[in-house]
């Protein structure tokens, strides 16, 4: 017996919205210790890691581990379906074929339920080594859908270089070029404003606009955003989930031919 | 132009 029940419901919305245009399906892992999924795009170029600890949810049951396949779309459409004030509460039987969704509204007077087929899904899971990064940046999550957003009017690639002043997005295209430079703040009133860089080596990587942007559709969950790198290995792009997990993009770079 | 890199260069399958 599998059983998760999410007070703050708008979380697994948020999360939905945050992978769905990258990945047609994807399985989900449930363990004692929570939901976990880790899955590339279609062109193997980027991969999403999703870490929700039981610890967040008010009710976290999981007799057994199980993977639970499933449609992004069909998953989309059924979660569009609950209000963001709601409770979501999964429910699936062990070895099970389908999981069911239960909708409770704040004061419990309308409970709606939908069930959904599961899929059987071959995927490949990548063993991610531990990496110590060149530079850290962590930055409002608002600024960073901003920048790429803007600078990828110009061109489909973004550099992104960062020194221990600060980090620079840059772009090149057939109308000119684009730089946007964000210095580290020295003192902010919130902490979700700052921008700060720990730095060990400066690092200039580029990376495609599109799978940026494709992230960046995860920042209602969290107001800072985790910006990893070193020098010839993926980007990690990092949102928290509350207090209780995160979800992490990696993205392989472009190189010079 | 730029060659994009796939997962596969960096991340060993398990």
């Amino acid at each position: 017996m599998f059983e998760a029940r999410l007070t703050q419901g708008s979380l697994l919305k948020k999360v939905m919205e945050a992978i769905r245009e990258l990945l047609n399906e994807a399985s989900f892992d449930c363990s004692e210790n929570g939901i976990q999924l880790q899955a590339m795009d279609n062109s193997h170029v980027s991969l999403v890691s999703l870490n929700m600890g039981s610890e967040g949810f008010d009710k976290f049951r999981c007799d057994r581990n199980l993977t639970m396949g499933m449609n992004l779309a069909s998953l989309s459409k059924i979660l569009k379906c609950a209000s963001n004030s709601d409770a979501i509460t999964l429910k699936a039987q062990d070895d099970p074929d389908t999981v069911t969704f239960t909708f409770e509204s704040e004061n419990n007077e309308r409970v709606s339920d939908y069930s959904m087929k599961l899929i059987n899904l071959d995927q490949e899971h990548l063993g991610i080594p531990d990496t110590e990064y060149s530079c850290v940046v962590k930055m409002p999550s608002a600024d960073f859908a901003r920048i790429c957003k803007d600078l990828s009017q110009f061109g489909d690639c973004i550099t992104i270089s960062c020194t221990k002043e600060g980090i620079k997005f840059s772009v090149a295209g057939d109308i000119g070029t684009g730089n946007v430079k964000l210095a580290q703040t020295a003192n902010v009133d919130k902490e979700s404003e700052a921008v700060t860089v720990e730095m060990q080596e400066p690092v200039s990587l580029t990376f495609a606009c599109r799978y940026l942007n494709h992230f960046t559709k995860a920042t209602p969950l969290s107001e800072q955003v985790q910006l990893s790198l070193s020098a010839d290995v993926p980007l990690v792009v990092e949102y928290k989930i509350g207090e209780f997990g995160h979800i992490r993009y990696y993205l392989a770079p472009k190189i010079d031919e | 132009p730029k060659k994009q890199l796939t997962l596969s260069a960096f991340f060993d399958q398990r």
